[in-house]
């Protein structure tokens, strides 16, 4: 039975989806089975792993809206082992079109659920916001991955995030639990950086993983070649960094 | 009568609070009064003024949804001629409350005519999201100013956003204009940089603007002090980037 881990931060730009992208494509090299679903209309998840032109093909709205089953949006990708459920613009409307429905926070979970049996992991991208798309994305998951930029606008919207989470779980998914917080676009130099590091380490009483994600260029460049990092430059360190942080993934989850 | 110019990208963290705040701030030290309007419920733009608690005090929430007069809200800060109207956490629910509103579109744009003769330039800090609380700040404005990351997730962004200005534009505000792309958060070292960089002036028929906000660390740090990188350290590259865009603004507005 597989897991679902959501990842979230209501923050924009603190590496959401270079952290679904490259840490799905990292289990899927090690030999898992991994799903990628982007729930954000700018699809760049999907885009990352290679589907650029998302407005052609279903994803993930109509599987919300429109009952599709999720099997027929799935697609492969260039990386053995991972697949993708593509997002696009349409996805925009749907905070909208669900308001009204019964159990509008669980539709996500409904589409999942029948999913779980096929792959080792499921990972969900989100979008900036904590509006009705990400509510639904905590609803279907068990676990929720937390990418920090050691930089005070996203720490400060830390406590605001763990809020959520805490109702989510209170009121929909008791379940939920944190995977983990992982310090992302790290650089050593800025002195900041190293402040906020021991203070999120020192503050949380969640999981922080012990790798940390360097800012490193070969990431950043990675989705102009539309692949994950692992396949743009296997030496570098932002690949190293992801398969260190997919191992330790792995450790934590099967135990 | 001031002019109104909303920052907008839907693409999360490519700098439209730190362009709001410290373009706003460097305005108001060159002795135009500038009012910072914070549109966003993370409330980024109101703690890098000196605003951090912002639930305690009416905010933009209150204007749009309960119809208080906004100089009820509007704060001074630290920064001489630069006034906020802070945002708080229960922006995240006025999507929702504004929907079935009659004109619904047309809500912050009657907040802010009758302020702008109080002051020379109005700046409105949006979310990442194309949803309505960002129509209302288009509609509301006479330009709007797109900060633009040299990356690939950002630039592929940018037609979806030329995409909802042009639609707005035809639908609800015929006078908007874009004030211009700005380049933000440029690191010359990054191959992938200067590409973007010169794909964006070949590819956009808007204005771009000559000054480049360069990746600083002076620049990430100012927010732990509440302050904007002119106030936190006036010598730094960031400030020095931030009031050449405030001359060339000027420049070009004075025309
Ligand atoms: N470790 C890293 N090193 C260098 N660049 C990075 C790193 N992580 C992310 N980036 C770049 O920083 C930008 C922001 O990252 P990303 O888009 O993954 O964040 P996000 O949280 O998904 O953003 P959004 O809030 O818009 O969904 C992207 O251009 C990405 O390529
Ligand atoms: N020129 C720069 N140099 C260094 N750091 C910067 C620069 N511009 C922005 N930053 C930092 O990068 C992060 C993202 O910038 P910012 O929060 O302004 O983006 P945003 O577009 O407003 O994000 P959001 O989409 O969440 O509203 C912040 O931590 C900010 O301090
Ligand atoms: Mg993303
Ligand atoms: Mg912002």
């Amino acid at each position: 039975m597989g897991k679902v881990i959501t990842i979230a931060n209501q923050k924009g730009g603190v590496g959401k989806t270079t952290t679904a992208i490259n840490l799905a494509a990292s289990l899927a090299i090690l030999e898992k089975k991994v799903l990628l679903i982007d729930a954000d209309p700018q699809a760049n998840a999907s885009s990352g792993v290679g589907q650029a032109d998302t407005n052609e093909v279903a994803g993930l709205y109509d599987c919300l809206v429109h009952d599709i089953d999720p099997r027929e949006a799935i697609i492969t990708t260039e990386t053995p082992n991972l697949y993708l459920l593509p997002s696009n613009i349409n996805l925009v409307g749907a905070d909208l079109e669900l308001a009204n429905r019964e159990k509008r926070e669980y539709v996500l979970r409904s589409v999942v659920a029948n999913l779980r049996d096929e792959y080792d992991y499921i990972f969900i991208d989100c979008l900036p916001s904590l509006g009705l798309i990400t509510v639904n994305a905590l609803v279907a998951a068990d676990t929720v991955l937390i990418p920090v930029q050691c930089e005070m606008f996203s720490f400060e919207g830390l406590a605001k995030l763990k809020n959520t989470i805490a109702l989510v779980k209170q009121g929909y998914n008791p379940g939920l639990q944190v995977e983990g917080l992982l310090i992302s676009m790290y650089d050593s130099r800025l002195r900041l950086a190293n402040a906020i590091v021991a203070e999120v380490r020192n503050s949380s009483n969640d999981y922080v993983f012990e790798t940390i994600i360097h800012r490193n260029s070969r990431v950043a460049e990675a989705p102009m070649s539309h692949v994950p990092v692992a396949l743009y430059d296997v030496n570098s360190k932002g690949a190293t960094n992801f398969f260190n942080l997919a191992e330790e993934f792995l450790r934590k989850n099967q135990n």
